[in-house]
């Protein structure tokens, strides 16, 4: 038997250490902390990495820190489009959806497409209804958004106005 | 953007990313995340990775695939294959970066090229989490 090990990235865009308040740091640390040990979990019951990592990444989905799932960037027409895939380096199976506005977990539906084979990317409206049709949650669009995401967009948007858009940190581009 | 990667009991790899992108992106905009060999690639041959950062660097790389290529043929080190794209490659096009890794034998890594990333591994009793340095 290995010896399982999980690691995780919650995206490079992080608040600059002197923005960071206490609110905000410990709840991307419960976070992170939170993923881990979900998918450490199943690593240690016996499931499979594949496994391990659709739960670690489904767990950030759903946390409003981070840009995917809830909480994730909005587009310059303030619409959500949500892109995700997974490998498994057994088989070298994989699956992706891109420019999807409706699937609740995204990298759970490129999980199952991993699975099928073939398609192994579907994007947009086909990626939501494949999800739809197989039994995946499908939501409105606004339930990725969050009041953090709007204001991001609107500090963006003005940046482009003035010109200033080259200047924009990593966390206001990526969050 | 968010990603993990993981060997299990049996020896295997997987990688995962998912995300909304970037604030204030094109419509019909699509980066590395879903491009396997770009922002995700696993093979038990070598390695398991999932990116962060500019997307459109990550596809031009390939960067997923070139760390599995610079381990599987030029035997580099999964830390040396990764921190090679990151602080190379990829700082020297302007890129925002960073990624998690872990190799067939459990090592891990975790480079960025930013001010900070959200970061962590777990291993047995082991949990590491992080943001800037520390």
């Amino acid at each position: 038997m290995t010896r399982p090990v999980l690691a995780i990235h919650g995206g490079c865009g992080a608040i600059p250490r002197a923005d960071l308040t206490p609110e905000v740091n410990h709840a991307a640390r419960s976070a992170l902390r939170r993923a881990l040990q979900a998918g450490y979990a199943l690593l240690i019951s016996g499931a499979s990495a594949a496994d391990a990592v659709a739960e670690a990444v489904q767990i950030m989905e759903d946390d409003p820190v981070f840009n995917a799932g809830h909480g994730a960037a909005l587009n310059r027409d303030g619409v959500h489009e949500l892109d995700a895939s997974l490998m498994d380096g057994e088989s070298g199976r994989a699956g992706a959806v891109a420019g999807a506005r409706r699937i609740r977990n995204p990298v759970r539906v490129a999980r199952a497409l991993a699975e099928a084979g073939d398609p192994l990317l579907l994007i947009g409206s086909a990626a939501d209804a494949w999800a739809a049709s197989h039994g995946f949650d499908t939501v409105d669009n606004a339930h990725f958004t969050t009041p953090a995401r709007v204001a991001a967009l609107h500090t963006m948007l003005e940046r482009e106005r003035l010109g200033t858009a080259q200047g924009a940190t990593e966390q206001e581009k990526h969050g | 953007t968010v990603g993990a990667v993981a060997l299990d009991g049996h020896g295997h790899l997987a990688a995962a990313t998912s995300t909304g992108g970037y604030t204030a992106k094109p419509a019909g905009r699509v980066g590395d995340s879903p491009i396997i060999g770009a922002g995700t690639w696993a093979d038990d041959r070598t390695c398991a990775v999932s990116g962060t950062g500019k997307g459109e660097l990550f596809i031009r790389l390939a960067v997923g695939h070139d760390i599995h290529a610079r381990m599987l043929y030029a035997g580099q080190s999964l830390e040396d294959a990764a921190g090679g794209l990151i602080h190379g490659e990829l700082a020297a096009l302007g890129g925002g970066a960073g990624l998690c890794a872990v190799d067939r034998s459990g090592n891990v890594t975790l480079p960025y090229n930013t001010g900070g990333m959200y970061r962590g591994w777990i291993r047995g009793d082991e949990v590491y989490v992080a943001i800037h340095e520390d």
